[in-house]
């Protein structure tokens, strides 16, 4: 594992506790998409059904656990918990991502490294990861205002996609036979999303003001 | 096709 790879890991992991620590230190949820929430569930889901057949590292299968864990329970919270699931902008959260689901799996039916159960639930896991950010974007871009913890959950999450690119890049040059172009060009679609909200977010930390995406 | 283990990322 090179550096780049586990700045992406931490900073995936670094997200998932600001966006823990959000919900659990103002018992609030208004502004995070639970649609996206559900959709990395999901993404989760399908992609380690490895952890019962194929063991590659304890760091890897507790970070999956981890991953697992974490996105269950905050859909958890937003939509059982008492005081929390109050919060949940549900009115401004109408990204059908149903859609980006089904979109996913037939992409993956027929785009996929080996016509297999795991292998396309693999790629449909890579696929669905690439958009499902989609929901969350949109519901920070309807709201206009994003209050500090949610701005900083997404760009760790942007940031998390960034470092794995610079991976693959590392990867290319010093491994012998490095080729994983699902991933490659899915990871470059995702990182790509982030772009807008990269440049509003330094726009605002640079003006010193508080971060607001435009309509 | 090497296998599963290409998928050793996260």
């Amino acid at each position: 594992m090179n550096i780049f790879r586990f700045a992406g890991d931490m900073t995936h992991l670094i997200s998932i506790l600001v966006l823990l620590l959000k919900v659990y230190a103002t018992k609030s949820c208004s502004g995070i998409s639970l649609k996206t929430q559900e959709l990395y569930g999901i993404v989760f889901l399908a992609r380690y059904l490895d952890l019962f057949t194929d063991f590659i590292s304890v760091y890897n299968t507790v970070m999956k656990l981890v991953f697992i864990g974490s996105s269950l329970a905050i859909v958890w919270c937003m939509r059982f918990h008492r005081v929390v699931k109050r919060s949940y902008d549900r009115d401004v959260d109408t990204f059908r991502h149903y859609f980006l689901v089904g979109g996913c799996f037939l992409l993956a039916l027929f785009v996929h490294e080996k016509f297999s159960f795991r292998e396309v639930f693999w790629a449909f896991s890579i696929y669905l990861e690439a958009v499902a950010i989609l929901p969350q974007l949109i519901l920070l871009q309807r709201s206009g205002n994003v209050d500090n913890l949610t701005g900083q959950y997404v760009l760790f999450l942007g940031a998390y996609r960034g470092f794995y690119i610079l991976n693959w890049i590392y990867r290319y040059f010093t491994e012998d036979q490095f080729s994983r172009w699902i991933s490659c060009v899915s990871g470059l679609v995702q990182t790509a999303l982030y772009a807008d909200f990269f440049y509003y977010y330094f726009i605002s930390w640079k003006n010193n003001a508080k971060l607001k995406l435009p309509a | 096709y090497s296998g599963y283990r290409a998928h050793d990322e996260l």
